[in-house]
């Protein structure tokens, strides 16, 4: 995703 | 001479509502964005939902931006009738929806997939882990996605993988995606 300027990531976990 | 922006434009059109009952003026561009909160009004609702749905009527054309807040009260929109309701916003580039107020999930997003294509960006509230079996995956081209899971007790977490529909969606969103909000989920892409 190499356009994404904009990243909200809440309770993510991998 | 008064008219200089969208505010104006309501004044006017409630303006003719009220000097002419039987004969309202409302221009269409007053439709471009419409946002329906807990706050909107049954009657507020239900005007929305009978311009846009009257015969020969052109409103539905003119909705770009579309949120519906709503609690379950109200139109049947907010419960039943979504995919009608797309069909009727067949230009729409932005759509802010709380999902368990809406008929059955898949229906939603295959008529999103087939007749929403101009949509840019989607928020959903509350989607359901259980119900990814929907054609979320086939949606392409977004460049802003936000997606709040329906979590706590009873809930599943949500396994974002290749193969669950947000997966397959995020990768198609791969050339065009700006903006990413995900909440509550296990990343596994």
């Amino acid at each position: 995703w190499p356009h994404v300027t904009k990243l909200h990531l809440k309770n993510v976990s991998i | 001479l008064f008219v200089q922006g969208s505010r104006s434009l309501l004044a006017l059109a409630l303006t003719c509502r009220t000097l002419r009952r039987r004969d309202i003026i409302i221009p269409d561009v007053l439709f471009a964005r419409v946002t329906l909160s807990r706050r909107s009004s049954r009657a507020q609702v239900a005007s929305f939902e009978a311009s846009i749905e009257a015969e020969g009527s052109t409103a539905g054309n003119a909705v770009l931006y579309f949120k519906n807040s709503c609690g379950t009260w109200g139109s049947r929109w907010i419960g039943l009738g979504w995919s009608h309701a797309l069909q009727r916003m067949p230009n729409l580039r932005s759509l802010d929806v709380r999902l368990p107020y809406m008929e059955s999930t898949p229906h939603f997003f295959r008529q999103l997939v087939i007749g929403a294509t101009n949509l840019q960006s989607l928020t959903l509230a509350n989607y359901e882990p259980a119900c990814d079996d929907s054609p979320l995956g086939d949606l392409g081209g977004l460049r802003r996605l936000s997606i709040d899971f329906l979590g706590g007790p009873g809930h599943s977490e949500y396994f974002l993988t290749r193969d669950s529909a947000l997966g397959r969606a995020l990768l198609n969103f791969r050339d065009t995606l700006k903006e990413l909000s995900l909440d509550s989920i296990r990343w596994n892409l």
